[in-house]
């Protein structure tokens, strides 16, 4: 992520990226961290979706994005993410 | 985006606003049921859907201002963040129904910043309601992000996307014309031609020809987008990918394939490139390469980039055994790898290695079930899978299986 991220940002992004389908919900039983790979991934799908620049990066565009009021629903079907992350 | 939901089999849906925003100094409660019935009219009034609100608690979209965790595994959180959600049509007792955040400040008729216009977030949510899924056009309604008030809800009008997806789940109302685009200057409606003037009865046959779907021939087919799309002179029909037509009436080339010259008065063959999925059509001696529909910069070009050492092509397509590009020209055909941008060797052959297939093809494409079709007359063949032999039973009638024509139309004197 970007060096000036917070890890406050950083949690809020991730929290993001699993609610709208984007990164797989973390396992409850391991407690299973988010790969930085993943994370870079998931990031670039998100931006590419939202129109941003893809940097892969938690910028302050892609951040401002997260704030925007939107609908509840995801934009990737979990069943979707697990395609790409197969490939 | 995610994966197509179900739609709604049944074409009468009633909705009922269950409970309504605590703020009523924002909006009353007429106020927001006449949001709903506008905001659902909008899907109405373009495809066959029909709704109609009733009192009681059994109504297809039930509606609700609700705050926080509301046990439907969607809490909401407070101001801003989400705003809205809706369930996909279905068989589950919650399959429509429409939740609000009621801890936004909802609006109608205000600037952006004193709140969220409650039609804008209701088109959206509806649009979920009898099955779309997020998109990420930005000129979408059903793009996820709230983009500010839409105008007056009387006067409201889709985007084209939406349009076309809402199509293509249930069909065009009967009266729609598919092809108008509000906002675009070249989709202005032409003025009216005075077809009494000898000048311009060429521009009548045309035009007649081109309507009857049901007993002519087509001068290209292709599969595009997983969508099959039939040219006939300067119009063409399309249908989805489970073979509904869009429209019964055809829509005019030039309107939806920007870029081409405005006196091309047909096409020759069209095919979507396998790798980029740009859309190449041939006329003559030249091509065209769209990405989407806006030709590229650069075109036309000769079609001898292809390695083609004749004067046009009669059929293009891809096949999905192998992924090359096949061109067709009288009684030869050549292989072309689009990946390397190269005919492959050995190639002009004759096209009796394609046993059962007439000489002189219409055009022909894949299609999604593994097969290729064939076309030609009022007629196609199929070759399943890897094979190059027409199946059994073949030809068939283009219009009965593709066009939706009758059996009575089909057989019009002009078949013979």
């Amino acid at each position: 992520a970007a060096p000036s991220l917070t890890t406050e940002q950083l949690d809020t992004g991730v929290d993001w990226l699993s609610k709208f389908g984007y990164l797989p919900p973390p396992d409850p039983v391991t407690g299973q961290l988010q790969t930085k790979e993943a994370l870079t991934k998931a990031i670039k799908v998100m931006q590419k979706f939202g129109g941003l620049k893809e940097t892969g990066v938690l910028d302050q565009a892609t951040l401002g994005l997260m704030k925007t009021p939107r609908c509840s629903l995801p934009d990737v079907s979990q069943a979707e993410g697990a395609t790409r992350r197969r490939r | 985006s995610l994966t197509p939901q179900n739609k709604w089999n049944k074409r009468h849906l009633s909705w009922r606003v269950r409970t309504y925003p605590k703020d009523s100094a924002l909006l009353g409660r007429d106020t927001v049921r006449a949001l709903m019935y506008y905001a659902l009219k909008v899907w109405s009034d373009i495809t066959p859907l029909n709704f109609h609100e009733v009192a009681g608690s059994d109504a297809d979209i039930q509606i609700d201002f609700t705050k926080a965790d509301h046990n439907d595994g969607y809490p909401f959180d407070g101001p801003g963040g989400t705003v809205a959600h809706a369930f996909f049509p279905g068989e589950r007792f919650t399959a429509g129904d429409t939740h609000f955040d009621d801890d936004e400040a909802w609006t109608f008729r205000s600037p952006d910043s004193h709140g969220m216009d409650l039609f804008a977030v209701a088109v959206h949510e509806f649009g979920h309601a009898i099955g779309l899924v997020h998109t990420s056009a930005m000129e979408s309604i059903m793009r996820p992000y709230y983009q500010g008030p839409v105008g007056d809800p009387l006067k409201y009008d889709l985007p084209y996307e939406d349009k076309v997806r809402v199509w293509q789940l249930y069909g065009v109302r009967d009266s729609v014309s598919h092809t108008n685009q509000p906002g675009n200057p070249s989709q202005t409606p032409e003025p009216p031609v005075l077809l009494d003037l000898p000048e311009n009865r060429s521009t009548l046959l045309v035009a007649q020809d081109a309507l009857d779907r049901c007993t002519s021939h087509f001068d290209a087919v292709a599969q595009i987008r997983g969508e099959a799309f039939f040219f006939k002179g300067k119009y063409f029909w399309r249908l989805t990918r489970e073979k509904h037509l869009v429209s019964l009436r055809p829509a005019q080339i030039h309107r939806f394939w920007r870029g081409l010259p405005p006196n091309l008065d047909s096409v020759d063959a069209v095919y979507e490139r396998p790798g980029d999925h740009k859309i190449v059509f041939f006329k003559g001696q030249k091509y065209w390469v769209f990405k989407d529909n806006n030709v590229e910069e650069g075109y036309p070009r000769p079609i001898s980039d292809f390695g083609l050492p004749v004067d046009g092509v009669d059929a293009a397509f891809v096949w999905l055994h192998n992924d090359k590009t096949y061109f067709f020209k009288d009684n030869n055909y050549w292989r072309y790898d689009d990946h390397f941008r190269r005919m492959d060797l050995g190639f002009p052959k004759d096209t009796t290695l394609w046993k059962g297939l007439p000489l002189q093809l219409d055009d022909a494409m894949r299609w999604s079930d593994g097969s290729s079709y064939f076309f030609k007359g009022k007629e196609y063949w199929r070759v399943p899978g890897s094979d190059m032999e027409v199946e059994a039973g073949y030809p068939r009638l283009i219009a009965k299986d593709w066009l939706r024509c009758t059996e009575m139309q089909s057989d019009s004197p002009d078949s013979d």
